[in-house]
């Protein structure tokens, strides 16, 4: 199983930059799996171990290609995989100065890089635009149509701009009696001209 | 394999018995705010073996079952039918199509069922296994959740990769 | 400081009922103050007092008009102020199980009550709007244009409806080298008809 | 009493000096993901006096000075001046307009200032609190933070209200 571990792990590392070059024209990013280690160290590096977000700063071994013997028998260490994204023209540093659109992109290229490695038969995205400008959504949804022949996906949004990437649509609405009512509509899709501008 | 149908009965905002048929690729469910929509979502994890009421935003899994609304009786019991098209032989049973269904009563006395015969919870998870569809079900991304993947720990997203592997 | 307390929470308790109004039409809602009871009957509440959302299974005694003797004397009880909310036509329920559009709206109707019943000089709302759709910004942004001449509003976002509600806009924008610009626009401020549809 | 500038100096994507000049009523930032609004509503939260950087979004303070981009160098420095119009006297100090700033360097060393002279913090959070401003900041609603009055206990909600009595 560790095998599978490392395999999936690489190609969703190569997918991850490959994403990363749509999601973010002009950035950069990668995922690389980190041994988080105990003892002294972590000690001095502060609220490193306790905070979740921006864990660059979690001392932590760099782990390329994962070494099996380590992974197998280092039980006491934990594993784990930390995401570096840079966008255009900005400085790496910590995830968690990201802007809330920048944070859902980079979240959906680590999602959509795993999934490139191994897909799952289908995924359920409840309003993941929500914090996205339009170009943002844009480039998610072309990202979405381009792989939409690998797995079933099922988008649940309140915005209409992302009606356009549906085959097939379902209008859910509430008359004001507390009883939802499903009306669907299957589209001819075509190659969508999403961004105009 | 992929998603056919699902069928909601006295599920949250679904009182009476409603059905979404699936295509392969890309389907949007679009409405207004407090129309139905999230409800879908969590009919499908609620179907395939969510144990966490906070999961479906609910604080007793009881919650679930529509309670009633102006001119609506609460129902007895909520029924929620998964359809999985199995054509391609994901999943190993001799059917090209495998149903898994979960109900609960105002006890919180419930069952699962799959192809119509009674079966344990760890029969739904086995099942889901083979296709990928791990017990933590991180191919739903919930409303709110998607920056949960960068906020999180490095160790949960390893889980994740874990999972799809 | 009780009497201070005690006549904001009853203002803030009737500006909610009519916020309430105007963000949910037909709807109903009220707020409540309560004692979290400890003891037997909280230990029998389940998992009322861990889950923060849905607190209507807190145990609690409702507090109608504060008991100052009470209030002041029960150092051992937690008082709590309790949000009740029923959109037009649905039955009242847990908080927990709105939607996402729902929680959002009630969340700023109860802001604005409080605001109502004691304004603060200024209020900086970030992206309270990513999880309206485009009826409820709209009675979102009505509201705010009611009562924007008894405070200061500084409104941050990416959506250009929101941008009608301005008095003055700043545009900011970052030309791909990581550096923020900043411009801003005075406008001419007529009543606006935020909704033609 | 209401907000009329906002300086920003080294301060996250604001490298060199940056102000805004607010009016009455309602103002609107506005501008595409990522470029920088956000970080115009945490300079407001740390100038007048935010102690933690999880509310600035970072892990240590020293987070919020400008770390450099393509063709820039980081900043030794980050500095935010607001300045409040005390025209109708809602602080109890014999100025028209009250400028509060606050410094950081990269040791995490800082200062803030009260119409120039040096100050300690607790007397920016007794003249915000003259005002209605708690040490909460309930006043400010940070992204993604707004939906949080609905899942917090009752008990926060009473401390809003009383914050603001
Ligand atoms: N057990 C139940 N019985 C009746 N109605 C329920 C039940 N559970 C939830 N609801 C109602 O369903 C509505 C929420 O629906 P849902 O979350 O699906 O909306 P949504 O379409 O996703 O909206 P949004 O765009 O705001 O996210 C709420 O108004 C809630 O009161
Ligand atoms: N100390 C710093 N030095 C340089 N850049 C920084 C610093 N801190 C944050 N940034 C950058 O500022 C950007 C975030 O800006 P901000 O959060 O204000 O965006 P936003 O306009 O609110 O976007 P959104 O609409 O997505 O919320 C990030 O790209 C981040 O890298
Ligand atoms: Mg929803
Ligand atoms: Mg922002």
């Amino acid at each position: 199983i560790r095998d599978a571990f490392d395999e999936t792990f690489q190609a969703a590392a190569r997918n991850f930059e490959e994403v990363v070059g749509q999601l973010f024209p002009g950035g950069r990013g990668r995922l690389r799996l980190i041994r988080e280690d105990s003892g002294p160290r972590s000690v001095l590096g502060g609220d490193g171990g306790r905070s979740s977000a921006g864990d660059v700063d979690v001392p932590a071994t760099d782990v390329d290609g994962v070494d099996q013997e380590a992974v197998g028998h280092d039980a006491e260490a934990a594993y784990g995989v930390e995401i570096e994204i840079t966008p255009a023209g900005k400085a790496t540093r910590r995830l968690s100065l990201l802007s809330g659109g920048e944070k859902s992109m980079t979240a959906l290229a680590f999602l959509f890089a795993v999934f490139l490695a191994r897909p799952c038969p289908f995924y359920i995205l409840d309003e993941v635009e929500a914090a996205l400008d339009d170009s943002n959504i844009d480039r998610f949804l072309s990202l979405l149509r381009r792989v939409s022949d690998r797995a079933q996906f099922v988008v649940v949004t309140h915005q209409r701009r992302t009606m356009e990437a549906a085959d097939c649509l379902y209008g859910v609405s509430m008359a004001g009696n507390g009883v939802s009512k499903v009306i669907s509509r299957r589209l001819p899709q075509e190659p969508p001209a999403l961004s105009a501008a | 394999m992929y998603l056919k149908s699902l069928t909601l009965k006295g599920f949250k905002s679904f009182p009476d018995r409603t059905r979404l048929d699936f295509t392969p690729g890309v389907s949007v469910i679009v409405g207004p705010n407090g129309s139905g929509k999230s409800n879908v979502t969590d009919a499908v994890l609620w179907a395939l073996g969510e144990q966490s009421p906070l999961a479906v935003r609910g604080q007793s899994m009881q919650d679930v079952i529509f309670a009633g609304a102006h001119g609506q009786q609460a129902r007895a019991e909520a029924l929620v039918e998964v359809v999985l098209d199995n054509s391609d032989g994901a999943i190993d049973l001799p059917a090209s199509e495998i149903s898994i269904s979960r109900r609960i009563d105002r006890s919180g006395e419930g069952e699962y069922r799959m192809n119509g015969a009674r079966c344990r919870l760890t029969d739904v998870l086995e099942v889901l296994s083979d296709t990928g569809l791990g017990r933590e079900m991180h191919s739903v991304v919930s409303q709110g959740r998607v920056e949960a993947i960068v906020t999180s720990k490095p160790r949960d997203r390893k889980m994740l990769i874990e999972e799809a592997a």
